[in-house]
């Protein structure tokens, strides 16, 4: 991280494994 | 599809159960907020589990938890946008 979080929030979507904040700045 | 309740999600592990929940809240955000369902959803699975599910039972609860993160949501997306064009 590049201390942004312009990502942030994560994104849900049916039917895709949710991962919190891991979905964000990998 | 029968209600999600609090033994039912007891016994997901406890990524599975935030899952859960985003499957339940995400159809009703969406019918008020189409283009920013995904992230309120993802937003509000931040919330405590316990909370999430009276929410799910309390459409009113729901709904208002949604305008707020609307709310932070367009602040935080103005903040960045501020932060672009300094």
């Amino acid at each position: 991280s590049n201390g942004s979080n312009i990502n942030w929030p994560p994104e849900f979507h049916p039917g895709v494994p949710w991962k919190g904040l891991q979905n964000i700045d990998p | 599809q029968e209600p999600l309740t609090a033994s039912l999600l007891a016994g997901a592990p406890p990524q599975e159960q935030k899952q859960m929940l985003g499957e339940r809240i995400y159809p009703v955000i969406h019918e008020m907020h189409p283009t920013l369902a995904g992230k309120i959803t993802g937003m509000l699975l931040e919330i405590d589990n316990s909370e999430l599910l009276h929410m799910l039972e309390s459409p009113e609860s729901l709904h208002s938890k949604v305008e707020e993160a609307v709310a932070v949501l367009q602040a935080h997306q103005a903040k960045e946008n501020a932060q672009k064009s300094a």
